[in-house]
């Protein structure tokens, strides 16, 4: 072991693995985290040429054989708790991306929570069978964060009790959907609905666009990949073009509106509840900002452990960079945020969980503050993280521009999430939006509770400027 | 009355209170700006575009006192003296560096004095010396493995310098000593000239 790095070890004050089973959640926790993690390091099949030494369909086809490697893997294990199979699956990726990620995400997540009881028993077990390998397809070229924009129409037709899909512009071509180029068979399609003539807002729908068996498109389907990108190179975000392409009335997900054979259409319980799978994914991004800036921390602090440059002093040696006060200011406040976005993530994913069963329980009073807050702290953290990983690769100097340090990685694959999943300005604006809502509440002497329950005693605020 | 509140700034469940306020304000802010803006205009959507500056700044206050309190709060569930005075210095210096970073806000909103800024500016860099034995121990409890960390520069071990050139001596450019593109294009060139 590098002999700088062995002393800062042996100065620390406190124990490391006190820490890390906070991190964790627990002793337990941790011993089987690294456990399942072991799994992965210590098997072969898992290895493999570093990824930027391959071209773009190698990364690709490298990341596709590990994603099925790890479907069988888990099962042969046993895995199934959602925290594990997270573990297992984070440390075959490393800093990569997954083709296949979305569909154990949002189209797994979208089915459980949108499918009636009869839709989850049809498409549940191929999904879970991966005969059916699913993506999200939400996103036009022409249409992100600002959902009631979004183009593709899903037109009832009673007399076949069929929805025809179209593109009807070329930007309402879906566009950027993880693993939706290559890898998916069907997605999981966000279209406007038409019925008896009337639009009835955005709806979701299972859509098969490729052959099973031959993995053909399907007729009246046009897919592929939308080429190179800043990063994510061993992912297939792709576009999809459909062409009055047939689906049976079963293929819209109907937990909360339904369209009768006859085309009457039956409303949801609320319109917020297709915002569920954003909610979920957004509750994950938090939890992610931590761990992606974690990591440019981890590697910048230990580099400039290890790094000596300049003298301090006329004549000593060359002192480490961390004792540079710049770098320490530079560096330590982040790893200060890494650790409260952990907290939060940890937060956020709690919280999900225990607001979702409400709504199951049809209790939907949290879903407003639930999906204000994901939507502030999933760009609040992201911003931070993003700018934070590049404040990281920058304290490395030029090393930290080379792909061996791991930062351009870590950069170029976290850096969508400031615009994917609800571009941050647009989230923010989202967060405002129940902010005045609690705010008018108050004003009008009606009380407000959770995180801005601090809202109620506005006028009683008053803080002293004490004379230090 | 409202009762008068002291921002102790050594004291993170009183920095709690200063995000508190600041977000506040700054909801009200943006609340009373967009009253002034319907006033004027009658559009809803008109009004609310010219306050979306103040609207975007009011959010990230808002999340900002979230992260704050969620740290703090983390820290009375460590039990552990030595684990907890460590990530008591990280949580004073997220809250404190925040401060420094958004100091109009909380002058503005006299939350804080210009004397008790100029503090905060000293107890971060304090802060940071306090902080300085732990950086190393602070981030391996992250735990990452180096295969799932992908950097030579962040190896446990610290052995970097010789992994970097080994790292390099793998890249396809160097599967031959002469790339191809030499008897290709430069010798050609080279007879030409």
């Amino acid at each position: 072991m590098n002999k700088d790095l062995r002393r800062e070890r042996d100065s620390a004050s406190f124990n490391p693995e006190l820490l890390t089973h906070i991190l964790d959640g627990g002793a337990e926790r941790t011993r089987r985290r690294r456990e399942i993690e072991a799994l992965v390091l210590n098997d072969p099949d898992f290895q493999h040429e570093d990824l930027n030494f391959l071209s773009r369909s190698q990364r690709y086809e490298e990341a596709i054989r590990k994603s099925a490697l790890m479907v069988v893997k888990l099962r042969e294990y046993g895995i199934a708790d959602p925290d594990e199979i997270y573990w297992f699956k984070r440390t075959c990726q490393g800093s990569f991306a997954e083709p296949i990620g979305l569909h154990f995400s949002m189209f797994t997540n979208t089915l459980q929570n949108q499918c009636s009881l009869a839709q989850q028993d049809k498409w549940l077990p191929p999904t879970y069978g991966l005969q059916i390998i699913g993506t999200y397809a939400q996103t036009e070229m022409g249409h992100g964060t600002h959902l009631r924009g979004l183009e593709t129409t899903a037109t009832y037709d009673p007399t076949t009790q069929e929805f025809i899909l179209n593109s009807p512009t070329v930007t309402s071509i879906k566009w950027w959907p993880g693993g939706l180029g290559k890898t998916s068979n069907h997605a999981i399609v966000l279209a406007q609905l038409y019925t008896q003539g009337q639009c009835k807002g955005l709806h979701a729908f299972i859509v098969p666009i490729r052959q099973l068996g031959t993995h053909e498109p399907l007729p009246g389907i046009t897919v592929g990949d939308i080429g190179p990108k800043f990063g994510y190179d061993e992912m297939d975000n792709g576009y999809l073009k459909m062409d009055n392409f047939r689906i049976p009335r079963e293929n819209m997900l109907m937990k909360y509106a339904k369209v009768e054979p006859d085309g009457t259409y039956v409303k949801p319980v609320s319109d917020k509840l297709t915002y569920g799978t954003m909610v979920f994914i957004r509750s994950l991004i938090v939890g992610d900002s931590a761990r992606s800036l974690s990591r440019a921390c981890t590697i910048a602090i230990r580099y400039s452990s290890v790094r000596h440059q300049s003298e301090l002093k006329p004549g000593d040696p060359e002192p480490q960079i961390l004792d540079y006060q710049t770098q320490q200011y530079k560096l330590f406040p982040l790893l200060a945020t890494a650790y409260a976005f952990h907290f939060v993530g940890a937060y956020m994913k709690k919280t999900y969980h225990r607001i979702t069963g409400d709504i199951n329980q049809g209790d939907l009073s949290q879903l407003p503050e639930l999906h204000a807050l994901t939507a502030g702290l999933k760009a609040f953290t992201s911003w931070t993280a993003n700018a934070g990983i590049e404040e990281c690769r920058m304290a490395c100097g030029g090393h930290g521009y080379s792909r061996c340090s791991g930062l351009p990685d870590i950069y170029v694959t976290f850096t969508p999430s400031c615009t994917y999943e609800g571009e941050n300005t647009v989230m923010m604006l989202q967060t405002a939006r129940f902010l005045i809502k609690s705010y008018t509440q108050v004003s009008s002497g009606q009380l407000v509770s959770g995180m801005v329950s601090y809202l109620n005693d506005l006028s009683g605020q008053h803080i002293q400027p004490q004379q230090v | 009355a409202a009762r008068p509140t002291t921002v102790h700034i050594n004291d993170p469940a009183s920095l709690v209170e200063a995000y508190k306020l600041r977000a506040s304000r700054l909801v009200e802010a943006a609340a009373k700006n967009l009253k002034a803006e319907l006033n004027r205009r009658k559009s809803q959507e008109d009004a609310w575009n010219r306050t979306s500056v103040d609207l975007v700044r009011a959010s990230e206050a808002h999340c900002h006192y979230v992260v704050v309190k969620l740290f703090t709060t983390q820290l009375s569930e460590i039990n552990d003296a030595a684990v907890h005075a460590v990530m008591n210095n990280l949580c004073l210096l997220y809250a404190l560096y925040g401060i420094s970073k958004h100091t109009g806000d909380f002058l503005q909103a006299g939350i804080l004095t210009d004397a008790q800024v100029t503090q905060v500016y000293q107890r971060v860099k304090e802060l940071l010396t306090a902080i300085r034995p732990n950086a190393v121990a602070l981030v391996d409890a992250f735990d990452f493995h180096d295969n799932h960390l992908g950097s030579v520069l962040g190896r446990y071990d610290g052995n970097i310098y010789e992994n970097m050139f080994e790292w390099a001596k793998k890249s396809p450019l160097n599967k031959t000593e002469v790339h191809e593109s030499f008897h290709k294009h430069l010798k050609p060139m080279q007879a030409k000239l």
